[in-house]
């Protein structure tokens, strides 16, 4: 079972996005996907037409019965359909906005979603997780839990900033659990007619260009469109530029992980 | 001198862009206006071209000299220039992500930003405030020191969920404060070659018609040239659709607001 986190302290810049759209093309492709929303705010959830807000099985079950100090039973009925065949979900709950006040002072919490993940090593092929732009207990779990993680940036001036910010913070957690992560920098929203796009990606290039992935995900009002009909992009239009940009993406990250 | 607050906690809605036009617009018309960026991640601060971690005079001194039980002589090393004749910018530095776990469990850090502003009143004519994607003491500092409050939301599906949220917040801080906050929504990244765009401005004018600006912030590849150049939209391109769209906000603020 391989699993990925998509990360990024800055806010919509398509992390969401990116985790739905290589999911479902793995899940279309006859991969066992399961999606895992980390994001308070669900919007992952959301997109798949469940109600973080009144959602009873979510992520927030398997931190409460931890601090608890028991395990759930099954994790059955945490696994939602999203109806794309193989493509399977652990949805958000708001509730997991509480999740740093309650728990951030205790140890021993970092550990939550691997372990679950564990229980789910026979049932998965694929695991992707989708993060909130922040940092706390569930990027702390989404990281330790993660053999690979993707940073998607977008392609402007701004975003290179919090780029080094986010490579900071992911050296500091790095040191503290003694091992470096290892991950990816997807350009996202990239408009091939501006200048800003076309600078910052070169900038990208020079400055981090061992760890950047060889494409970009080009703006495409198709992906709006597509959440509109709360389908991944890969259903609603199999040959949107934003489709084809994905399925790249999901070839070279199948090509260049054979080892995990 | 008016305050407005310009928030969401949603990520990548268009908070900072909103501050940064409207802020430039009015400036550029004459009027003394005062910028402060309220979010530790400091896009706007970028944005001018200084570096929220380099920085020691910005909007984390009113809290440290509050903490410790001082108030600070001058505010003069506060306020930057930002290439813009009448726009200045009190500055975010990264040090105020650590606010909340600092200074969340004490009370009286609620008005620090409100206090400040006080004292400034005879120098500005209008205030503006960015705030970050998330709850805490900035967002409600700057909900406790405005007199309008600026909701930036995507016309998207996933939005509207979003804005729920939010005005399910402002309702809950808004009866602790004993007072509800006056806000006005702003459709923002409206693609009116999309149904999702289309229709999400549909349902905002069903569910939110007498708190919703009438008019929207269209999608325009110009913000990026100018945050590129590090220059507000209206000095980059007077004529770009996005200048257009902010200083049709800008009337329509300046018309509502009389009694302020
Ligand atoms: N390449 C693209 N072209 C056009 N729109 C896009 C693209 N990628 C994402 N979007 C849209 O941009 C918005 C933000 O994307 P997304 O929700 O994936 O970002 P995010 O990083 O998950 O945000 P958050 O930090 O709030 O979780 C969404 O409306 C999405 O549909
Ligand atoms: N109408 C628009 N058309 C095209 N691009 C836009 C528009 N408004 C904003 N942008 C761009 O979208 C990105 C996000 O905008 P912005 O930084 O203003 O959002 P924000 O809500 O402040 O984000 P955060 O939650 O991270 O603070 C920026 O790159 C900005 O230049
Ligand atoms: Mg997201
Ligand atoms: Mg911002």
């Amino acid at each position: 079972m391989k699993v990925w986190t998509v990360s990024n302290q800055k806010g919509g810049v398509g992390k969401t996005t990116t985790v739905v759209s290589v999911g479902a093309i793995l899940a279309q492709q006859g991969q066992r996907v399961l999606l895992l929303d980390l994001d308070p705010q669900g919007s992952m959830t959301s997109y798949f037409r469940l109600d973080p807000d009144g959602i009873e099985y979510s992520v927030y079950k398997l931190f409460s019965a931890r601090a608890a100090g028991q395990s759930l039973a099954a994790l059955d009925p945490l696994l939602q359909p999203t109806g794309v065949d193989g493509l399977s979900l652990m949805p958000a709950s708001t509730a997991m906005a509480t999740l740093d006040r309650q728990l951030g002072a205790r140890g021993g919490m970092g550990l939550v979603i691997a372990e679950a993940l564990n229980r789910l090593s026979d049932r998965y092929d694929y695991v992707l997780m989708d993060c909130p732009p922040m940092l706390g207990i569930l990027m702390v779990n989404a990281l330790a839990a993660c053999q690979q993680l993707l940073i998607p940036v977008q392609t402007e001036f701004l975003a290179l900033k919090g780029l080094e910010r986010m490579l900071h913070t992911l050296q500091m957690i790095g040191r503290s659990r003694g091992r470096t992560l290892d991950y990816t920098i997807i350009p996202t929203f990239f408009d091939r007619r501006t200048r800003a796009s076309t600078d910052a990606l070169r900038a990208m290039r020079d400055q981090h260009g061992e760890r950047l992935w060889s494409r970009v995900i080009p703006v495409d009002t198709q992906f709006r469109e597509a959440s509109r009909a709360g389908v991944p992009i890969s259903v609603y239009n199999p040959s949107a530029r934003g489709t084809e940009a994905y399925a790249s993406l999901v070839r070279w990250l199948l090509a260049s992980s054979p080892a995990l």
